[in-house]
């Protein structure tokens, strides 16, 4: 599976200043829903599907509208971590979203990931 | 808690003994073996605590049921880890037994000694890693250990009721525990 842009334009030096940055960059998501068009929601759906919420195989997720599986799939989100189902980028929504976390998918499973010794 | 598709578990004769080991080309140098080995002991003794398995370190890599390293970047299984923060490692489920962890994070033994703003708690990701090389996959529930997200500077290491109630539905109690003496650390914990 190839590397989410989202994932890989994170941090590449420790810096506060970077750390702070990153954030700072992606306040421009909060709040957006369904029918906003955010310059660089494209790296929010490579998230979603990255870690199982867009599964179709039909889905684009180049481009940067909130459409109705983005919805969908923050719903799943929220509904999946214990946060608040709102259906929109909120404050904890995109925080989570934001936070270090493990790299095995919450909904479904890796093929990877998920295997069987031999 | 939740459980990977298919239920898959260790599926050996309870009481059970998993060894693990340490990747002798894929470790971190800022941080001393020792030190590591010791986070990793303490991490596999909380899962040992609640369930009948033991947990034993060995120097036979290529032989352990439990293998653990630190990799960059793409390395091979399909999942590469992308630099500091973002993803801080993955792990399999039964019964592979790989542990991977992102080298480009900045580890942390003791924030006391590590300063960085975006240091990492080995052993918090440790525990939940174990958690999945035993079968439990990500769970709803925030203060849980299997809950996927863990911020820099946090430590998380102590299991949740959900933790131990979904790892001791796979592999059973051990006679050792009770849940008073979990739960008062628990609590102690996260008050």
């Amino acid at each position: 599976r190839p590397e989410p842009e989202f994932a890989s334009n994170q941090l590449t030096e420790t810096t506060p200043s970077n750390y702070y940055y990153y954030y700072y960059y992606h306040n421009r998501f909060l709040n957006s829903r369904r029918g906003s068009h955010v310059s660089g929601l494209s790296e929010i759906k490579k998230y979603f599907h990255y870690f199982g919420y867009l599964t179709s195989q039909d889905y684009d997720v180049s481009d940067d509208m909130f459409d109705a599986p983005l919805e969908s799939a923050v719903i799943y989100y929220q509904s999946k971590l214990g946060l608040q189902v709102t259906g929109k980028l909120d404050f904890d929504t995109l925080s989570q979203i934001l936070a270090p976390r493990c790299g095995v998918p919450d909904a479904g499973s890796s093929p990877a990931l998920h295997a069987t010794k031999n | 808690y939740v459980y990977f598709p298919g239920k898959p578990r260790w599926a050996r004769r309870i009481p059970m003994t998993l060894t693990y080991g340490f990747s002798p080309d894929y470790m971190i140098r800022y941080l001393s073996l020792s030190d590591i080995r010791k986070t990793f002991k303490g991490a596999f003794s909380k899962w040992e605590s609640v369930i009948p398995v033991r947990f034993v370190e060995t120097d036979d890599y290529g032989f352990a049921d439990i293998k653990i390293g630190f990799y960059a970047g793409d390395h091979g299984d399909g999942e590469p880890f992308d630099g500091v923060l973002g993803i801080l490692g993955h792990s399999f489920s039964p019964e592979s037994g790989k542990l991977h962890l992102d080298a480009a994070e900045m580890w942390a033994v003791d924030f006391q000694v590590e300063k960085s703003k975006v240091a990492i708690d080995l052993e918090s990701v440790a525990v939940h890693e174990i958690g999945h090389l035993l079968g439990l996959a990500h769970s709803p529930v925030k203060g849980a250990v299997m809950y996927p997200s863990l911020k820099p500077r946090v430590k998380k290491v102590d299991l949740s009721l959900d933790d131990i109630q979904g790892v001791q539905s796979l592999y059973g109690t051990n006679p050792n525990f009770t849940f008073s003496s979990s739960l008062e650390s628990d609590t102690s914990a996260n008050p």
